[in-house]
C-alpha cells in the first residue's frame, strides 16, 4: 500500500540527479502517513522520518534505480535497523530451573502465551512448568490448567495465597522435578498502579528470572509507549512479545516498543492454538509495517 | 508579533502531538487541529485551559446527537449481545452491565456463548454471581448456537427482563469466525426475530487505528447499536471512539474504568475530555 502511494510521488524524483530536501518532501510526508496509520508512535515517527531524511539527502542517485526506490530502500534497510535486524532468541542459560516471567496489561495474551511457550519449550526436548501466579481474574487459575492439560504441561496452582507463595513453593516443587524451565503467569495490570506494579516487581526479586517478556496486543495504539516504557523502567524486562498478529493490524506498535525499550522482540503468536507461535524477523515485519 | 506567531506555532504542534497519542488518528487530528486554529485567531489560545475549553465545546457538537442510554423497557425479554475482538473486556464487561441493570431492579438471565476459550464458561459463572443473575451454560458444547437457542428459550418462558449474551473473541478477518456470530445473530432471531434489541461492540481503550477497521467488519455482520470502550483508567485515551462515531454514528453507551463489577460508566462526553487531560 505504502509501495503504490509512493510510486505516484516518486516519479516525480524521476530525472533528478539527486535527492534534495525539495524533492523529498512529498515522499517523508506519504511516509509518515503511513506510520501514524499503522500506529507507530508519533514521536518515534517524527524522529524515523527525519533520520531517513538525513541519510537520503544527498545521496547520488545511482544509475541502475530510480531515486524513488532508493528511498524506499533506505526506509526498509532503517526499519528492519530499528526492529532489531535479526532475531534474539530466548535465553535459557544459566543454572537450572530458568524462569521466564511474563507480564503485560490486561487481556494482551499472557496466559494463552504462557502455553505457548511451554509447548515450545518442551518440543526442544525441556521439561516446563507452568505457574498460575494470577490470583485476581475469575478462573485465571482454571484457564492456565485447562491449557496446560491439552498441551500436557504441568501447572502448578494453589488457590487462596499470595502471588509470591506460589512463586515461591513452584520453585520448590520445579526443582523436586527436576524442572529445567519455569513459566510464570502474571495478572494482567496497568504500569500506573502502584500497588500491582510493587507486586510484580517482588516477583522479580523472589524469582530472579532470567527472562520477563512483556506481552503486548499487537492491535494496541499510541499508548503502547508509554505502557511498554513504564515496565521497561521499573521491571527488568528483557524481551517483547507481539499477540494477535493473525489479525490485520499493521503492528506499528512494534516500531514503538522497541524504540523506547530498547528490548528485542522476541516471539509474534499468530493466534489461539499452543502450536501459534512464531520467531520474529524484522525484515518480515518491516514489509508488515509499511502495508 | 513575529514571537507570537512563533509560539503559537511551537504549541500547535504540540497539540497536533497531544491529539495523536490519543489515538485520534489523522483524519480526525486534523479536522480538530483545523478547528483550534480557527479558534485561536479569535481567542488565542495560551494554556491547556484554553484548549481544554475549545474541545469540549468542538466534542459537546460532535456528540451531541450520542444517546448512551438502553431502552431495557422497551422489550421482555430485552436481549443484548456483546461482541468484539479477544481480550477486549466483553466478559467482564458483560458481569457489569448485569450488575449496572440490577441496581434499576432489572433480573437478568446471563447466557454463556463462548464455547471455545478455556475457562470462558467457569470465568462468566462467577461474574454471573457476583452480579446477582441467573446463568446457563452448556460445558460441553462444541458451538454456541445449541445454548444460545436454549438459553432465549428460557428467558422467553420465564419472561426474564434481560438476557446478556456473552460471545467468543474473535478477529474480524477470520471469515468462518465471523460467519458464526452471523449464525448467532439467525439463531436468536428464530425465537425473537427482532433481536438482539441491543448489540454492543466491545472496544479495548488501548486499541489503535484498528478499532476503525474492528466497527466497520463487526458492523457488516450485525447491526451495532453501540460501543463500549474498556480500560480507559489506564492511559490510553481511546480517541479512535470519535472516529467511529463520526464514521458509522455508532453511539457511545459505556466506558470501562476497571476490573471490579462497578466499574461501568454510561458515556458522558464532558468526562471524556477532562480525561484526556488527565
Ligand atoms: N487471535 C488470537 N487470539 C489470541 C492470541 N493470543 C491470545 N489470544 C486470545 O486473546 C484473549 C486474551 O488472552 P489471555 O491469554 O486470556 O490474555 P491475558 O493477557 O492472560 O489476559 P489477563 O490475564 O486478563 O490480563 C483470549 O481470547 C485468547 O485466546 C493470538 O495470537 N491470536
Ligand atoms: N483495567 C481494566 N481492565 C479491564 C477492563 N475491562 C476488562 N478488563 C480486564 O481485561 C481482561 C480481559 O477481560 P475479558 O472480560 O476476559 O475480555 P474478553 O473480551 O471477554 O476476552 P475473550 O473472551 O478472551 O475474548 C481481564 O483481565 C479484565 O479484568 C477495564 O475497564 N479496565
Ligand atoms: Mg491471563
Ligand atoms: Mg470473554
Amino acid at each position: 500500500q505504502l509501495r503504490e502511494n509512493l510510486e505516484g510521488v516518486l516519479k516525480k524524483l524521476r530525472g533528478q540527479g539527486k535527492i534534495t530536501e525539495a524533492n523529498i518532501q512529498d515522499t517523508m510526508r506519504e511516509i509518515r502517513q503511513t506510520l501514524l496509520e499503522a500506529d507507530v508512535n508519533f514521536t518515534v515517527a517524527r524522529d524515523f522520518i527525519q533520520h531517513v531524511t538525513e541519510k537520503a539527502l544527498g545521496v547520488q542517485v545511482l544509475k541502475s534505480i530510480t531515486p524513488g526506490q532508493q528511498i524506499i530502500k533506505i526506509i526498509h534497510e532503517e526499519l528492519i535497523h530499528l526492529l532489531g535486524e535479526e532475531n534474539v532468541p530466548l535465553n535459557l542459560s544459566g543454572l537450572p530451573p530458568t524462569v521466564i516471567m511474563l507480564v503485560g496489561l490486561q487481556g494482551s495474551g499472557k496466559t494463552t502465551f504462557a502455553a505457548k511457550l511451554a509447548r515450545h519449550l518442551k518440543e526442544q526436548g525441556k521439561r516446563p512448568l507452568l505457574v498460575a501466579a494470577d490470583v485476581y481474574r475469575p478462573a485465571a487459575i482454571d484457564q492456565l490448567v485447562r491449557l496446560g492439560e491439552h498441551i500436557d504441561v504441568p501447572v502448578y496452582e494453589q488457590k487462596g495465597v499470595t502471588p509470591a507463595k506460589i512463586c515461591r513453593q513452584a520453585m520448590e516443587k520445579a526443582r523436586q522435578d527436576n524442572t529445567n524451565v519455569v513459566i510464570v503467569d502474571t495478572a494482567g495490570r496497568l504500569h500506573i498502579d502502584e500497588k500491582m506494579m510493587n507486586e510484580v516487581k517482588e516477583l522479580q526479586n523472589l524469582l530472579h528470572p532470567r527472562e520477563i517478556l512483556f506481552i503486548a496486543d499487537g492491535m494496541i495504539g499510541q499508548d503502547a509507549v508509554t505502557a511498554a516504557r513504564d515496565f521497561n523502567d521499573q521491571l527488568s524486562v528483557t524481551g517483547v512479545v507481539l499477540t494477535k498478529m493473525d489479525g490485520d493490524t499493521r503492528g506499528g506498535a512494534a516500531l514503538s516498543i522497541k524504540t523506547v525499550t530498547g528490548k528485542p522482540i522476541k516471539f509474534i503468536s499468530s493466534g489461539e492454538k499452543p502450536e501459534d507461535l512464531e520467531a520474529f524477523h524484522p525484515a518480515r515485519f518491516a514489509d508488515r509495517i509499511l502495508g | 508579533f513575529g514571537k507570537e506567531i512563533k509560539i503559537n506555532k511551537n504549541f500547535l504542534e504540540q497539540i497536533e502531538a497531544f491529539l495523536y497519542q490519543s489515538d485520534f488518528g489523522i483524519t480526525v487530528t486534523e479536522s480538530l487541529l483545523r478547528k483550534i486554529e480557527e479558534a485561536s485567531r479569535k481567542l488565542p489560545i495560551t494554556n491547556y485551559q484554553d484548549l481544554s475549553n475549545i474541545l469540549r465545546e468542538e466534542f459537546r457538537e460532535r456528540f451531541a446527537r450520542n444517546n448512551p442510554e438502553i431502552p431495557i423497557d422497551s422489550h421482555k425479554p430485552f436481549v443484548l449481545l456483546v461482541v468484539g475482538v479477544n481480550g477486549s473486556g466483553k466478559t467482564t464487561t458483560l458481569g457489569k452491565l448485569a450488575y449496572f441493570f440490577a441496581q434499576q431492579g432489572k433480573k437478568s438471565l446471563i447466557i454463556a456463548g463462548d464455547t471455545y476459550r478455556a475457562a470462558a464458561i467457569e470465568q462468566l459463572e462467577l461474574w454471573a454471581q457476583r452480579a446477582g443473575a441467573d446463568f446457563i451454560k452448556n460445558p460441553d458444547a462444541k458451538n454456541p448456537s445449541g445454548i444460545i437457542y436454549e438459553g432465549v428459550q428460557k428467558g422467553l418462558h420465564d419472561q426474564t427482563d434481560l438476557l446478556l449474551i456473552d460471545t467468543a473473541g474473535r478477529l474480524h478477518n477470520k471469515a468462518n469466525l465471523m460467519e458464526e456470530l452471523r449464525k448467532i445473530v439467525r439463531v436468536i432471531q428464530k425465537l425473537i426475530p427482532d433481536a438482539p434489541h441491543e448489540s454492543l461492540l466491545i472496544l479495548d481503550g488501548t486499541v489503535g487505528q484498528n478499532g476503525i477497521v474492528q466497527a466497520r467488519e463487526f458492523g457488516k455482520i450485525l447491526p451495532l447499536t453501540g460501543l463500549v470502550v474498556t480500560k480507559l483508567d489506564g492511559t490510553a485515551k481511546g480517541g479512535v471512539l470519535t472516529a467511529i462515531h463520526e464514521k458509522m454514528g455508532l453511539p457511545v453507551k459505556f466506558v470501562g474504568l476497571g476490573e471490579k463489577i462497578d466499574d461501568l460508566l454510561p458515556f458522558d462526553v464532558d468526562l471524556y475530555v477532562d480525561s484526556l487531560f488527565g
